[in-house]
């Protein structure tokens, strides 16, 4: 009997020691990702740019449960999911399967493209099916904005140019900079620091290139700087982007671009903007697991470049939005920057646990939730120019109601 | 997942939707 409670001492020394060495890195883990967002030192302590300390994101001032929710390793769980659900199911099993999925999250099964079931081999095949055009109309009124994607309406507005804020859902608001992305204010200007950072990262990752974004003419900084609408000439300077970007877009539809090149040539926004007094709207539509998830274009515009901003992959379902402060800010997304025929426009795709992958039509490079992202700087972004796509326009021409992309499972 | 449009225009435009509607791909979400 005493051996057998001396092993009983062993057992409970062992369990009470692990579970606090574990919750101690956990907690250590966070406390460094708060100190790394406040502070902008690099946990590696290679870049030594003081600048990113602009970033002041809070990211958990909330219970315990979200404390705990936040430390598991979503990326990695969001990847096995995409992983799990790409494996070919038996043909005689998939009509019943996708039809329980359809049950479940409410899918419309009658739009598909192609209704036979047995055709989709996974669930992510069945996940990002496409569906009849006439099912989607459009409405091609120039001067009317369409719903990107199907969804929920969870928040729109217009954003007070001094504060820049977004309202995320009821009350939550968060920075259009910290959206769209500040690495410190490149928007506004870019200092000689930044500038090496840019060169930097695009010596990490040299195929990732770096671009001056305070060159668009219709820039947020613009925008946010002083009101909209009071334009200065300064902000419609000729663009001068130092890097050739995604050779393999090329002025494929040369038809398309002529379509655009009278409404969104910077001459002629120049010219309609000095005359009208403009405002910067937002809105914010959420996929559920059910929607057709692709996205198309809203309006004709012209987009320059993209910020891929690696991040957590925290359900974006009106619950977390209404609970989880900063959430948008903190997950991973890709913030589509250009300019359309009233100004700037900007299209964000935001990512979630099911659906970690982004794609876009038209620039293959980009990969969302990748394994190696690992090594990416915690808030930082990663842009690419598209300007290459068309010469006269600086930018990919995008029609209303193109299909832009979409999101994968995993 | 979400999709996030943020966007200028004049200040004439006017929003066609409201909060908690279900919308489809195509159908206005606002005008000017």
């Amino acid at each position: 009997r005493p051996e057998n409670s001396k092993k009983r001492m062993v057992k409970w020394v062992v369990a009470t020691s692990f579970t606090l060495i574990v919750s101690s890195y956990l907690i250590n883990q966070h406390y460094q990702k708060i100190k790394v967002a406040e502070s902008g030192d690099v946990v590696e302590g290679d870049l030594q740019d003081k600048e990113k300390g602009k970033y002041r994101i809070k990211i958990f001032n909330n219970n315990w449960l979200f404390f705990c929710y936040s430390t598991l390793p979503l990326n990695a769980i969001s990847r096995l999911w995409g992983q799990v659900n790409s494996l070919n199911l038996p043909t005689w099993v998939r009509p019943w399967s996708y039809k329980l999925y359809a049950t479940l999250f409410h899918a419309n099964l009658d739009e598909m493209d192609d209704p036979d079931l047995s055709h989709y081999e996974n669930l992510s095949q069945f996940f990002y099916r496409t569906i009849r055009p006439e099912t989607r109309p459009i409405d091609f009124d120039e001067n009317v904005v369409v719903c990107p994607s199907d969804g929920k309406v969870l928040q729109f507005g217009i954003i007070d140019p001094h504060l820049g804020h977004i309202e995320q859902v009821k009350g939550l608001t968060y920075s259009v900079k910290e959206f769209l992305g500040t690495h410190g204010h490149p928007l506004l200007q870019r200092t000689p620091s930044e500038e090496k950072l840019g060169q930097d990262a695009k010596t990490d990752n040299d195929h990732r290139e770096f671009a001056r974004i305070n060159d668009i003419p219709y820039s947020l900084n613009d925008i946010i700087g002083h009101t909209p609408g009071s334009q200065s000439e300064d902000h419609l300077q000729p663009f001068d982007y130092k890097m050739e970007k995604n050779q393999a877009i090329s002025d494929q539809d040369s038809s398309k671009t002529l379509t655009l090149l009278s409404e969104l040539s910077p001459n002629y926004v120049k010219q309609k903007l000095s005359s009208t007094d403009t405002q910067l709207y937002f809105a914010v539509i959420y996929l559920a697991p059910g929607d057709y998830h692709h996205y198309h274009s809203p309006v004709n515009w012209v987009c320059k470049l993209r910020r891929h901003f690696p991040g957590e992959l925290f359900s974006v379902a009106p619950y977390f939005q209404r609970n989880f402060p900063n959430l948008f800010v903190l997950n991973e997304r890709v913030a589509l920057l250009g300019h359309w025929k009233h100004g700037f426009f900007s299209m964000t795709p935001v990512g979630a646990t099911n659906v970690g992958s982004i794609k876009l039509n038209f620039d293959k490079e980009l990969i969302t939730n990748e394994k190696t992202q690992r090594h990416c700087k915690p808030h930082t972004c990663y842009e690419a120019t598209y300007e290459n796509a068309s010469k006269v326009l600086g930018g990919v021409p995008l029609i209303k109601g193109e299909e832009m992309g979409g999101f994968m499972l995993g | 997942s979400t999709v996030v449009l943020c966007f200028e225009a004049p200040r004439e435009f006017n929003f066609k939707i409201n909060v908690g509607d279900k919308v489809k791909m195509g159908q206005p979400l606002g005008k000017v």
